[in-house]
């Protein structure tokens, strides 16, 4: 899902 | 990873650094906004609450404790520290923040990935970030000399998005399906609000004169 994407950055 | 996300991870936690070496050291926090400080322990805060349930990466947690630990100890440096809380200026850090945190919370509210307690926290914590550094620009105006280590930490804190930005660029052209219009839009609004302090901060260094931004 697109927000996995997001979530990895700081 | 690339090397846009890296550098600006790197630039991110050498204003940290800069700022602690200031306050720990020579043991003040002049020129530096409490309010703003309050501020990012809530971006961390509130961005980081998948701290222990999803696990990333060593380095994303590793990061994640540093930033959150140090923002929280510079908060009670400046507030509880005997000799540091004598530096802070309370009639000159004067913005009133919570204009800042209810309209965040309330765009969070209405504009987020997801409807969900985490995800509306997470896009809070974005669109808070964006603004956060506004009572420290507001304190740098009324602050006559602003010393170098103050003037080095909001230039590595604003460079820090700006690299994140180039990190969007590269991510979106390698990456089928990237595109976080939350983090971009409100990453670039917290660049903007750098912009006239970039350019006070760079004419200082090219004219080798004090840093001053006008009032």
């Amino acid at each position: 899902p697109s927000s996995e994407g997001a979530k990895d950055e700081l | 990873m690339n090397i846009f996300r890296l550098a600006g991870d790197m630039t991110h936690l050498a204003s940290v650094l800069v700022l602690l070496l200031k306050i720990h050291t020579i043991k003040s926090c002049a020129g530096i906004s409490l309010k703003t400080q309050e501020l990012y322990a809530l971006v961390f805060a509130t961005r980081y609450l998948d701290i222990f349930t999803d696990f990333i990466s060593l380095y994303n947690t590793t990061m994640k404790l540093i930033f959150l630990g140090s923002s929280f100890s510079i908060v009670w440096y400046i507030r509880n520290h005997k000799i540091v809380s004598r530096s802070y200026d309370k009639s000159q850090d004067t913005f009133r923040h919570y204009f800042l945190i209810i309209p965040c919370l309330l765009l969070a509210l209405l504009v987020n990935e997801k409807f969900t307690f985490k995800e509306v926290m997470w896009a809070f914590s974005i669109y808070l970030e964006a603004v956060a550094i506004l009572p420290q620009l507001v304190l740098l105006q009324r602050t006559r000399n602003i010393d170098n280590l103050t003037g080095q930490y909001v230039f590595l804190l604003g460079a820090y998005r700006a690299l994140y930005i180039l990190n969007w660029i590269y991510r979106y052209f390698t990456e089928t399906h990237y595109v976080h219009w939350i983090t971009w839009v409100s990453g670039l609004v917290q660049t903007l609000l750098y912009a006239d302090f970039f350019y006070y901060y760079f004419e200082s260094w090219k004219n080798n004169k004090k840093l001053q931004l006008p009032a």
